[in-house]
Parts: structure tokens; C-alpha cells; sequence
């Protein structure tokens, strides 16, 4: 089974700003 | 002959101001030190003669620079006069800054040059060293020959190969010959006995080969009109005395008839212009090789840039000289936890739940969640 690939637009940046990667 | 052609700069030499013999703004009458190395040798009539030296010190210099490096066999000046009594021959490795003695030649050399004759039965020391022989004697024409061979200094059996002391002997950039005693003067401290007196010499032969320390077979003139060796075996310099910058795998060394002591280029797997040498990394190796590559590029690293750096890993599919061999990690922001891949495979290192080479997809078994510390989390 091939899983799809992570979607950024999921993720809740609210708790990791900081962490946030520039896209 | 390397002193054909060569300039010779000679410390008195007549005609300024003219006289009747000699008259250096005339041609015909003129004697320079020119004629001393230039091609007419001893067919010439012509000879450079001195000033008159009508007082001591009675020193003349005959000073001939060679124009680079070479291996002296021979040094010979013919006079068209009685040859003079004492003569010092003189050599320089460094263009003239610094002189050593090659020999002395002299009736008087205790007087003279603080020296005690050469021994008839050969050198007392084990390496070369300047004796004081005989001076020349007259020949019937009038005239005389200097000559000096590098062998007369020299013990025998030392050979040039193996013997950097000899080596060094040979080396000459420029001759300098020093007329010290006139003939017939006797002993020049006696003002009463001197008389005016001139020397006159016809040919200079300063007999030997282009230095090359055996990595070129040829020496040829350069853009500035310099004498230089067409160096090979991955040297350079005007005497091939140095490896070329990217050829450092093992430390310069002079050719012998034996081996030619190629010096290597550094193995850097076409990542690399410039490296350098490490003698202790070279006596690990069993003296093999001691080069380090400098400024790996296409995201290579090592001392022979032979594997990716930080960050990047090897493509398999493709020779390690390609300049894509390393290709980035290219780890997910999210997924993964750090940036740095296996450097062999790849491989990213992955959060719990997470997989792929880049660390992209949740694991079977997994869902993505929306917070980026944790991204995939067991399906319920």
C-alpha cells in the first residue's frame, strides 16, 4: 500500500511557529 | 659551453681612457670581455685584455652569469698572455648574492689564499672542497690555459645520483674568476718589484648541462628570453625543482638513471583543482601517498573527496567522479527528524509513524495528524 505523501496544509502551526519551515 | 654568449662583466678592461694599443670606443682596437664568450673562441685573434695595473691590489674579476642552474663539468679560460700567477675560481648558486670557492690555482698558496697545495695523493676529506693546485704554466706561444674540472675538487667514487653533496658541488648559477698575482711579479707586496701590468685572456669555457634534476631533457628560452628546463614528470620551475601545485601525492625528488620520481597528482575523483602534501598522513601510508584535496566541490568531501558530505548522499547510478554523484538528502521538514541522510542509501532519518526514503508518507497503519511534532498517528 503506497500511503500519500504528507500534506503541509494540514498541520496546525498554531503551538509551533517557530518550528514552521519556509516554504 | 654555457657561457657561450653570455655576458662577462670584467672589473677593469682597457681603453677608457683610450691609449694607443687599446682603445674601447674603436672597433679595431678595442679588447671587451665579449670576446671572451662570444663564438669566434680561439680562432679569434682578438683578446680582452685589463687595464694596466700599475699598482696593488692587482685583482681583476671575470664574472659570467650562466642565466639559471647548471651542472658544471669544466671551467677553462685561455690567456693570450703569460698566465697569471695566482687565480681563485669562484662559483654561485643564487645569481651572484653569495660566492664559494671551487679552486685556487697558485704558486704562492699559503700567501695568497691561506691554503696548503692539494695533495698530490688525493683529497684528505670525504666530500668536495676546493684545493689550491698549481698555476697554470706558460706555453711556448706565450699564452697559457686555466683549466678546472669539477672532478679535481671531488673524491672519487661519489656519483651525482646519490650524492646530493656532489650535486650540490656541480651547481653553478655564475662563474667568477679572480686574477690575483700577474705572472713574473712575484710577490706583489714588494712595491719595489712592480711593474705595469695587464691580463689578457681570449676564450671562457664554462663546460656543463642545464640543471634539470633528470625531469627534463631539454632546456629552452622563455617569453622574457630565460633559460628554463621543459620540465616533465609533473614538475616545474626554471630547474624543475618542484612538484606542479596539484601533483603533491608524494614529496619532489630528483631523477636517477634508475627511477624518474614522477611526481603524482593527488587522487580527488575530479572534485578537486588544488590539494596539498601531509608527510605524516604520508609515512602512514608507507610512503604512498600523502595528498589531501582541497575545497572538495559538487558536495563532496574527504581527502580524496571520495564520499558526500553532510547533508548529501551517493547515487549509486552514478560514477563517483560524475559531478552529480552526491545527491541532497532532501529530508521532509515535517516527517523527518533531522536533515542528515544515511550517506550510502539515503535514508532520512524518520519520526515514529513515518516512512520513505525522504520520510514523506505515514507507515502503513498510520493517518497524518495535523500536528507537525508528531505528523502520523495510528489509525484508530
Amino acid at each position: 500500500e503506497v500511503m500519500p505523501t504528507l500534506d503541509m496544509a494540514l498541520f496546525d502551526w498554531t503551538d509551533y511557529e517557530d518550528l514552521k519551515p519556509e516554504v | 659551453n654555457a657561457a657561450l654568449g653570455r655576458e662577462v662583466l670584467a672589473s677593469s678592461t682597457c681603453g677608457r681612457p683610450a691609449t694607443r694599443a687599446c682603445d674601447a670606443s674603436d672597433p679595431r682596437r678595442a679588447h671587451p670581455a665579449a670576446l671572451l664568450t662570444s663564438a669566434g673562441g680561439p680562432a679569434s685573434p682578438l683578446c680582452w685584455r685589463s687595464d694596466l695595473l700599475p699598482r696593488a691590489p692587482l685583482n681583476v674579476t671575470l664574472t659570467v652569469s650562466l642565466g639559471k642552474a647548471f651542472e658544471l663539468v669544466f671551467v677553462s679560460l685561455r690567456f693570450c698572455s703569460a698566465p697569471p700567477a695566482s687565480v681563485a675560481l669562484l662559483k654561485s648558486q643564487d645569481h651572484g648574492r653569495s660566492w664559494t670557492p671551487l679552486a685556487f690555482f697558485s704558486s704562492y698558496c699559503g700567501l695568497d689564499y691561506g691554503r696548503l697545495p692539494a695533495p698530490v695523493d688525493g683529497l684528505a676529506g670525504p666530500g668536495p672542497e676546493a684545493l689550491c693546485f698549481p698555476a697554470p704554466q706558460a706555453q711556448p706561444d706565450g699564452g697559457g690555459l686555466l683549466a678546472f674540472s669539477v672532478q679535481d675538487g671531488s673524491p672519487p667514487g661519489l656519483d651525482l645520483d646519490s650524492s646530493p653533496v656532489l650535486q650540490d658541488w656541480v651547481t653553478a648559477t655564475d662563474i667568477r674568476i679572480v686574477l690575483t698575482r700577474p705572472a713574473m711579479l712575484g710577490d706583489t707586496r714588494d712595491a719595489e718589484a712592480m711593474v705595469p701590468y695587464s691580463y689578457s685572456a681570449m676564450e671562457l669555457q664554462v663546460g656543463g648541462r642545464c640543471k634539470c634534476n633528470g625531469h627534463a631533457s631539454r632546456c629552452l628560452l622563455d617569453t622574457q628570453g630565460q633559460l628554463i628546463c621543459d620540465c616533465r614528470h609533473g614538475t616545474e620551475g626554471p630547474d624543475c625543482g618542484r612538484c606542479k601545485p596539484f601533483y603533491c601525492d608524494r614529496p619532489w625528488q630528483r631523477a636517477t638513471a634508475r627511477e624518474a620520481h614522477t611526481c603524482l597528482a593527488c587522487s580527488c575523483n575530479s572534485h578537486a583543482r588544488r590539494c596539498r602534501f601531509n608527510m605524516e598522513l604520508y609515512r602512514l601510508s608507507g610512503r604512498r601517498s600523502g595528498g589531501v584535496c582541497l575545497n572538495c566541490r559538487h558536495n563532496t568531501a574527504g581527502r580524496h573527496c571520495h564520499y558526500c558530505r553532510e547533508g548529501f548522499y551517493r547515487d549509486p547510478g552514478r560514477a563517483l567522479s560524475d559531478r552529480h554523484a552526491c545527491r541532497a538528502c532532501d529530508c521532509h521538514p515535517v516527517g523527518a527528524a533531522g536533515k542528515t541522510c544515511n550517506q550510502t542509501t539515503g535514508q532520512c532519518p524518520c519520526k515514529d509513524g513515518v516512512t520513505g526514503l525522504t520520510c514523506n508518507r505515514c507507515a502503513s497503519g498510520f493517518q497524518q495528524s495535523r500536528s507537525p511534532v508528531a505528523p502520523c498517528v495510528k489509525t484508530p
